[in-house]
């Protein structure tokens, strides 16, 4: 996947850090003090729909559905930009009874982007 | 983008940058939320201590890593939950364990849970133990004994008692009652359990979310 820079149009990911004490949950949180929610944005034109990142095979297919749908007219439905890979955040926390739970929460950070 | 620009993905108008900030910090804080299964966050009734936390965390086995369940409706997690020392006289103390949370009882299953407590016995001494486990009867009016165990402690320090299934069954209620009764000859006095820094705490493997696939199926 591609990281957006400053101007970035086409689909990239934006980090963005999420600090627990800025939000006030640093009482609450044990571990860790903030994570990386990241998000995708950006364009997808017909042209990179399945672009690579970690799809470069299904970008060949699309590729081919456009020939041939163009060849018999337009190919309808748009490609958005999407989170392509994402990995766990383990938490450490205080429940409301002041029990201490340690989990990992499945896809939670955002490790790359790409078009649907 | 600047505010009055066009989102480059949706083509709609721009949020200028601080509406934007709040946006995402708000969808960051329900997500996590979401993912913990709670309504709202929690607000600390009882506040643990600095001491009694890095002591607990020292001996909270790690999830495996890796132990990701492979449905993400089942989420694996690891609970220390501190007692609070119920009605206690000199021949015995009562530890109550308290694990509510915004989800059904019956949608979390303990795995596993062991009873870790603290014990500073005089030298050369071997002090007998019972430890009772007392579970709410079924109009969960009093309290009644679901299982007992003996244990020896011959040496000062840490020690750990696995939990049998009445006693995951209570936790999974999410009400335990210990009944630390000492056996024998050895002078109460001369024993100490738990202390600030030593309190003693349930650790407990729960998995949640389980229930309902195995409902499902």
């Amino acid at each position: 996947g591609i990281d957006c820079q400053e101007g970035s149009r086409m689909c990239c990911r934006q980090e963005f850090f999420v600090d627990f004490r800025e939000i006030g949950w640093h009482d609450w949180i044990i571990q860790p003090e903030g994570y990386a929610m990241n998000f995708c944005i950006g364009q997808c034109p017909l042209h990179v729909a399945g672009m690579p990142g970690i799809a470069a095979s299904f970008h060949t297919a699309v590729l081919n559905l456009l020939k041939a749908n163009t060849a018999a007219g337009t190919a309808g439905g748009g490609s958005c930009c999407v989170p392509t890979a994402r990995r766990p955040l383990s938490l450490l926390y205080y429940d409301r009874d002041s029990n201490i739970v340690k989990t990992d929460i499945p896809d939670m950070v955002v490790e790359a982007c790409g078009c649907s | 983008p600047k505010a009055g620009g066009q989102c480059p993905a949706c083509g709609g108008p721009t949020l200028e940058l601080e509406s934007q900030r709040e946006l995402l910090l708000h969808l960051a804080k329900r997500s996590i939320l979401d993912k913990l299964h709670l309504s709202q966050r929690p607000t600390l009734n009882r506040p643990v201590s600095r001491a009694a936390l890095r002591t607990a965390l020292q001996r909270l086995h790690g999830v495996p890593q890796g132990a990701l369940p492979e449905d993400n409706r089942e989420q694996e997690c690891e609970i220390i939950s501190f007692a609070e020392t119920g009605l206690s006289t000199i021949n015995q103390t009562r530890l109550d364990f308290r694990f509510s949370s915004d989800r059904t009882a019956g949608d979390r299953e303990v795995q596993q849970a062991s009873l870790m407590f603290f014990v500073q016995l005089p030298s050369n001494t071997t002090w007998t133990l019972k430890v009772r486990v007392l579970v709410l009867g079924p109009h969960n009016t009093n309290l009644t004994l679901a299982t007992q165990y003996l244990l020896e402690v011959d040496a000062s320090g840490w020690h750990q008692l696995l939990l049998g299934p009445e006693a995951q069954a209570a936790y999974s209620q999410g009400h335990l009652t210990l009944e630390l009764v000492p056996e024998g000859q050895v002078a109460q006095s001369s024993v100490s359990l738990g202390g600030t820094a030593h309190r003693p705490f349930v650790a407990a493997r729960v998995r949640v979310g389980g229930k309902h696939r195995i409902h499902r199926r």
